[in-house]
């Protein structure tokens, strides 16, 4: 699968491309929390395009978000 | 008390909406 570029992004309409980046998140997402990945993604996805392309290239990043927004999640839950 | 339903989940292939009322 070709890496999602900035460029194939702004090609697709807008909710298109926070579905194109929930698409390539989620396998990602989905081996570091199996059972919090739809709700985790469904948060990330309001983060800016930019930074979800970042994260996407950069595992640091990914994990970085994924502990915040966890902690948010389990948060709530309590 | 009752689990929490938000947010919605994503799921592969279902379009996603975004996190407005459902």
């Amino acid at each position: 699968q070709e890496p999602l570029t900035a460029s194939i992004l702004a090609s697709a309409p807008c909710e298109e491309q926070k579905q194109m980046l929930g698409e390539r998140l989620f396998p990602l997402i989905q081996a570091i929390h199996p059972e919090l990945a739809g709700k985790i993604i469904s948060t990330v996805l309001e983060i800016d395009n930019s930074e979800l392309l970042h994260m996407l290239q950069s595992p640091e990043s990914l994990h970085s978000k994924v502990d915040e927004v966890v902690a948010v999640l389990q948060d709530h839950k309590a | 008390g009752s689990s929490i339903n938000w947010p919605p989940e994503f799921h592969p292939g279902v379009p996603w909406k975004g996190l407005q009322n459902i």
